[in-house]
């Protein structure tokens, strides 16, 4: 539940408009606050986005983040 | 390499999640 809450909270800084999904100028526009490049965005978004849609929901977004703290794909 | 792929990705989601934590952590 923890990590639901989490990702939740970090989705919401990623989607600003609050769109229900995050697209590459969602992430790009992070670069200052993050301190990454603009291809380390653009990989980030690579991984997270599976399906390869171009859009980011809140589930690849989770599962993206477990993958970082249990270093598996668990959802 | 699947493998290389796969830590390269783990990387970069390290890089930017670590990233996520930080800004929210220093944040008031």
């Amino acid at each position: 539940l923890a990590l639901l809450e989490k990702s939740r909270e970090f989705f919401q800084i990623c989607d600003r408009e609050e769109k229900g999904f995050i697209n590459r100028a969602d992430l790009q526009h992070l670069q200052t606050e993050l301190s990454l490049s603009s291809n380390e965005l653009q990989d980030v978004f690579d991984v997270l986005d599976a399906d390869q849609n171009g859009s980011l929901t809140l589930e690849e977004f989770t599962t993206g983040f477990s993958q970082f703290l249990f270093g598996e794909k668990t959802i | 390499d699947p493998n290389i792929k796969g830590a390269a990705s783990e990387g970069v989601l390290a890089n930017f999640f670590n990233s996520l934590l930080s800004k929210k952590t220093g944040s008031p």
